[in-house]
Order: structure tokens, then C-alpha cells, then sequence
């Protein structure tokens, strides 16, 4: 499997001869270990560590699903790689609508913004 | 309307953001879109005030009355600004720092450093969101966040994303030609400045594709708005 030398995920996976980050948990301990230093994460006990661990494991898995779904942007470990979506969602998220409502608010109000020429 | 554009390099956009543990990103949306309507309106960059808007705004969703501005707990733009017009503007984020909790209004009137003029709701259509955003600052949008947990760098261009809306943050520029090396392609994008500091994305800042190919990724053409100001400083 060829893996280019740049940022990104290569397109075929190895799977001999190299056995993936993810199975080797030295690996993802040091990996997780990197993380918790770069963002100054800190945990209330190893019970809370370990659930912590097993997350970032799983967003690591997420990163590399989200690589081959977006190939033009980098995607992999971020502040966030300790939070479960539903934890990242609830914690980081706060738009309180959904489209429908604000189209249906908007439609025909005075707050329609007038069609801008875009020619020249 | 021209190839690039980017408010960064007009000086209508403040320092990046960090919201920190609380759902208050609408506010920062709300705030940096007023920020660079204050700045075209009085040629000075103005850094607003989101706790004003997390502890004080509680105005309702007309369409659905049982959802309004609630702190860390969610809002929206346009119910800010709503906010904004009835109350009379925001206040200076140093005379009313942000704290990332839920806190009782302190809002002052003599201390209001920007007022909202009026506000529009922009069409789906990318040309007029470029139009909008090169006439009248940048623009506070919703967009669908779910590539945003692991995002790192480069033009966001998922074949898969959802128009769900669940994150407000702020359209500041675009290009012609964010390199897509997957794609052997040049991709034209939006550049969105986000509420999750520096440390997050590239710099604080976030590109997803446009054009009409990939229009609306992520919901992000689909919740539009734009503010104008008027200079409500006594200095």
C-alpha cells in the first residue's frame, strides 16, 4: 500500500507488515498521551481516563472515516477527539433552529434582503 | 463581484473567539457579524459583547414561540439582533467580558458601542451571499458542524454532510482557489470564522467548498443574515 508523503490518509489501507495504530494500544497510549499534554486535558480519576481513552479511540476512528469522506480537507486529532458527538454537540453547539422554521419566520417579512445586481 | 474576498484584510473582523464549554456560539455569530457592520459604519473595529447577548437576550423564535435565546443553552441570530434593535445595541466586550456561564443581565445603556441599523434574511443563492457579504460585512450563517470535530486544515468538501443546522458562526471571505489534491482540481470556498479559539482549525478559522457543483454543503447557504449598524458611542 502506497501512502503519499504528504497530509493525507492514503487511499488503500495497509494491512500487513505494519499493524494499524489503532490495534496497538502502546501506540494509542502514547497517541492519547500526546493529546491530554497538548490540550492540558486533565480527568477526575482512571475510571474517568480509561472512558476518556476509549472515546478518543473511537474519534480517531471517526477522523480517518471523515478523511475518505472529505479528502480535500485534514482531518484528525482536535481538542474536541476526547468528546463523544452527542458530548460535542451538547457542549459546543447552540444553534436553536432548524431551516424550515427560519425560512418559514423569514418568508415574506420585512427582513428579506433585497437582490443584489452581481454582474460587473 | 471579485474572485477573492476577505474581510481579514479590511480590518472588519475581530480577534478569533473562544466560547468554551457553553452552546453560545449564535451569539458569537450575532456579535461578529455587528462587529464588522460597526466597523463599515464608523471605520473602527469595535470588539462586542457576547455575555451581553448570553445573559440578557431571551427573545422567541416568532415561528416557534417556544424557542428563544436561552445563554448557553442555545439562540439564534436573528432573534439576537431582534434583541439588539429592542435594547438598543451591545456593549464593549471589556466593560461586559465573556465568562462561558449563564449569568444575570448587567447590561448597561450608556455603555452600547454598536446599535443595529436594521437586519435582512440573505435568499439561497451564492451569488447574492457573495454580493451581501462584499456590500455589507460579514455575515452570520448557520451551518451543519459535523466535520468540524476532527476538521484540522485544507477545504472542507465532504461527498456526505448533512443541512441539519446546529452551529452559528460567521461568513468573513472567499476564494477562487483552495487546491484540492484528491481532486487534481483548484475549489473555490468560503472562509468561516469560528467561536472555538485559535487552537481549533486553521487558526481559528474554518474553508468549505462553494459552487454551483457543491452548492449548500452542509447547510451552509441555507441560514443567511446580515446586519447594518449605527455608531451608538458617545466618544
Amino acid at each position: 500500500a502506497a501512502a503519499a508523503a504528504g497530509d493525507e490518509e492514503p487511499l488503500i489501507r495497509q494491512v500487513v507488515g505494519g499493524p494499524d495504530p489503532l490495534d496497538n494500544d502502546l501506540e494509542l497510549d502514547s497517541q492519547f498521551l500526546g493529546f491530554v499534554q497538548r490540550f492540558g486535558k486533565t480527568y477526575r480519576d482512571a475510571e474517568e481516563h480509561a472512558h476518556r481513552l476509549s472515546v478518543f479511540k473511537a474519534n480517531l476512528r471517526r477522523a480517518r472515516r471523515h478523511q475518505m469522506l472529505d479528502p480535500s480537507a485534514e482531518h484528525g486529532v482536535t481538542k474536541f477527539s476526547d468528546l463523544t458527538p452527542a458530548e460535542f454537540r451538547r457542549t459546543f453547539l447552540g444553534l436553536k433552529t432548524t431551516r424550515r422554521s427560519f425560512l418559514r419566520e423569514m418568508a415574506g417579512s420585512a427582513h428579506d434582503a433585497p437582490v443584489l445586481p452581481t454582474d460587473g | 463581484l471579485p474572485e477573492d474576498f476577505d474581510w481579514r484584510d479590511h480590518g472588519a473582523v475581530g480577534p478569533v473567539k473562544n466560547q468554551g464549554s457553553c452552546g453560545s456560539c449564535w451569539s458569537f455569530s450575532a456579535s461578529g457579524a455587528l462587529e464588522g457592520a460597526n466597523y463599515l459604519a464608523t471605520g473602527k473595529m469595535e470588539v462586542l459583547s457576547e455575555q451581553q447577548l448570553v445573559d440578557c437576550d431571551h427573545e422567541c423564535d416568532p415561528a416557534e414561540p417556544d424557542s428563544c435565546d436561552a445563554g448557553c443553552n442555545g439562540g439564534l441570530m436573528t432573534s439576537a439582533f431582534s434583541y439588539l434593535l429592542k435594547s438598543g445595541g451591545l456593549e464593549r466586550e471589556k466593560d461586559y467580558p465573556y465568562t462561558g456561564k449563564d449569568g444575570t443581565c448587567k447590561f448597561e445603556k450608556s455603555k452600547i458601542a454598536a446599535s443595529v441599523q436594521n437586519f435582512s434574511v440573505v435568499a439561497v443563492d451564492e451569488e447574492q451571499i457573495a454580493a451581501n457579504l462584499v456590500k455589507y460585512g460579514p455575515l452570520a450563517i448557520g451551518i451543519n458542524a459535523a466535520y468540524m470535530q476532527t476538521y484540522i486544515g485544507g477545504v472542507s468538501c465532504p461527498y456526505i454532510c448533512g443541512r441539519h443546522l446546529d452551529h452559528g458562526v460567521l461568513l468573513v471571505g472567499y476564494g477562487a482557489s483552495g487546491f484540492a489534491p484528491s481532486r487534481f482540481k483548484e475549489k473555490p470556498y468560503w472562509i468561516i470564522k469560528n467561536s472555538w479559539g485559535e487552537n481549533w482549525g486553521d487558526k481559528g478559522y474554518y474553508k468549505i467548498c462553494r459552487g454551483s457543483n457543491v452548492r449548500n454543503k452542509c447547510g451552509v447557504d441555507s441560514m443567511v443574515s446580515t446586519v447594518s449598524a449605527t455608531h451608538a458611542s458617545k466618544e
